[in-house]
């Protein structure tokens, strides 16, 4: 059993989003 | 919004803030899958990838739903390469941030793997001498405390093994459920070549999805192929066909061409017509030699789980056309 903690950045505004939408409304 | 698809391509951090240590990649899409428009919940198929440390080229792939308006949720981990090749697990997972305004976020992972597990939990005499490694201690302490007689201890303790392998089997059964003994498993390797055409009249696999117009991503970061590939047993395209590869693959790398593949390969050829196998992971495409992960199968590939090794036979740069050597290996 391996475990990890660590924390995701998820960033959607600013020039460089490191989320974007590609299809739906 | 129902519906909608996102390319992700985060960063994995030591700590919640912005300048901490990074320590990996979070590839992959987010398909909001909720119409309940009071709950935001995603369908993740996202490899976590890391970059630091013992763990550096290792990752972990999750296919999971996630209810993200929900306080603690948990996500499942279904396979992995490298240090988690044939993992299993989960992740906790917590808002530590949220800007409703814009919606960047920050979340808390807390993961628990195991690996290899069918070796723990296949063969009920495994299990029981899992069973009494955690039990046995306790009995021989409690026994030398109370008679201080080593001989009557061992005594005691086949006969209350023998009691706790009855206990064991007597709980496994309820009225909605049974535990069946579990059958010896099997390793199949696999050696076959994938052929992505998108050139010509008829491509085998086509764009279905990209970002804005505005967004002029060099890795194409964010464009999703749906493709229907056929599988052959050589490289040379008109050799004999063994199966297609079927399945939804996208750019999810920002600064390097990686590919999240969510395929099913499903077999034609001899005993293996009508068996499947299921792969979750990233593709580095550019490498010359990238494994990924085998989650599941069908057929004779019920419980697989394994890993592929893929290397490019041959690559049209212009059009994008490529012939895959792909050797699998499963346990199943």
């Amino acid at each position: 059993v391996t475990r990890l903690h660590f924390f995701l950045h998820d960033i959607l505004s600013g020039k460089n989003p490191s989320a974007v939408k590609v299809a739906g409304s | 919004p129902f519906g909608s698809v996102y390319a992700i391509d985060d960063l994995l951090k030591a700590g919640p803030e912005p300048d901490s240590k990074t320590i990996g990649n979070a590839q992959g899409l987010y398909l909001s899958s909720s119409q309940d428009y009071s709950k935001f919940t995603i369908v993740m198929c996202v490899d976590f990838g890391f970059t630091e440390g013992k763990l550096k080229g290792s990752s972990f792939s999750v296919f999971s739903r996630n209810p993200v308006t929900e306080a603690d949720r948990e996500v499942a981990v279904v396979g992995g390469r490298g240090k988690f090749r044939m993992a299993r697990g989960f992740a906790k997972v917590k808002t530590s941030h949220f800007n409703a305004t814009n919606g960047d976020a920050v979340l808390e992972y807390k993961n628990s793997k195991r690996v290899n597990l069918q070796f723990i939990t296949m063969g009920s005499y495994v299990v029981n001498l899992f069973l009494n490694l955690t039990v046995l201690p306790v009995f021989l302490v409690q026994g030398q405390r109370r008679k201080k007689m080593v001989k009557a201890t061992l005594v005691l303790l086949v006969i209350s093994l023998v009691g706790v392998m009855q206990w064991a089997k007597s709980t496994n059964a309820e009225s909605w459920a049974s535990r069946l003994e579990a059958e010896k498993e099997n390793v199949t390797n696999l050696q076959f070549y994938f052929h992505d055409i998108l050139s010509g009249k008829n491509p085998t696999a086509i764009k279905v999805a990209q970002p804005s117009a505005d967004n002029k991503s060099p890795t194409l970061f964010g464009s999703i192929m749906m493709a229907d590939d056929p599988l052959t047993e050589g490289p040379d395209p008109s050799s004999k066909p063994v199966g297609r590869a079927q399945g939804i693959y996208g750019s999810a790398g920002q600064n390097e061409l990686a590919l999240i593949m969510a395929m099913n390969f499903a077999f034609t050829d001899g005993i293996y017509n009508g068996s499947c196998i299921s792969l979750l992971g990233k593709n580095p495409a550019m490498n010359p030699v990238r494994e990924m992960p085998i989650v599941g199968g069908t057929g004779l590939f019920r419980f697989a789980r394994g890993y592929a090794v893929a290397q490019t036979y041959w690559l049209d740069v212009t059009t994008g056309d490529a012939i895959v050597g792909y050797n699998v290996t499963v346990v199943h």
